[in-house]
């Protein structure tokens, strides 16, 4: 549900970002 | 109030300082906030955490997950939900929440909904005895009377560490083999010493 604890909800939007960054990192080329 | 305000904005930092600053490679960092719930019962929850990941050995991708296929669809559907509760946005396409979760990114997530009760649980002990729990290698922590403890191993953890502090507890886990360290506990005494 939308009822997320506001910790929880920036940890999670942190969380999704970083992955995000490291999913998409630049190859070497 | 405007001080523990400060500190909840920097805790953050504070855990990202203890892992990038650590010799030992740690995968995530978590610090676990002491509360009173409704009845008066000492309560260990969410406060923040800090995920680095494992050590990338140059390939530029993250160390496969050993699950199932039908737990990773899982894993990709809950991923997605919380991508769209948090974004607002209800796109099908985002190819980083997509992509395989491994078993440490799981445990780290699932970790955000756990708390504990009454000295239950690593961090719950680490804080009921106000001495730090230090757990290195599989096998104690396959055998380790704590629920968190068998589940990080089951996540591929091979360590897991709970040091209390002021009114929490900051736990750290590896996926690599770590020996006690003075050095490491000093620094989450100094970094997350709120009182002072």
């Amino acid at each position: 549900n939308g009822d997320l604890p506001i910790a929880r909800k920036k940890s999670l939007q942190r969380f999704l970002d970083k992955r995000r960054e490291r999913l998409t990192c630049a190859s070497p080329y | 109030p405007s001080v523990s305000l400060l500190n909840q904005e920097t805790l953050q930092q504070r855990l990202q300082a203890l892992i990038e600053g650590a010799r030992e490679n740690w995968t995530y960092a978590i610090f676990w906030q002491s509360s009173y719930d409704y009845s008066g019962t000492a309560v260990l929850g969410w406060g923040d955490g800090y995920y680095k990941g494992e050590e990338d050995k140059g390939k530029g991708k993250l160390k496969a997950s050993s699950s199932t296929a039908a737990e990773q669809e899982h894993r990709k559907k809950v991923l997605r939900e919380l991508n769209s509760l948090i974004s607002g946005s209800t796109s099908p396409t985002d190819d980083a929440v997509d992509e395989e979760v491994t078993d440490t990114e799981w445990f780290f997530l699932v970790s955000m909904t756990q708390s504990f009760v009454n000295g239950g649980g690593l961090p719950g002990q680490a804080f009921f005895n106000s001495s730090p729990v230090w757990v290195a290698g599989s096998d104690r922590l396959a055998t380790s009377i704590c629920e968190r403890a068998r589940q990080g191993q089951v996540f591929g953890l091979q360590t897991m560490v709970c040091i209390p502090s002021a009114n929490g507890v900051v736990e750290l886990g590896s996926t690599e083999l770590i020996t006690q360290s003075s050095d490491l506990m000093n620094k989450v005494r100094v970094l997350f010493n709120f009182n002072n």
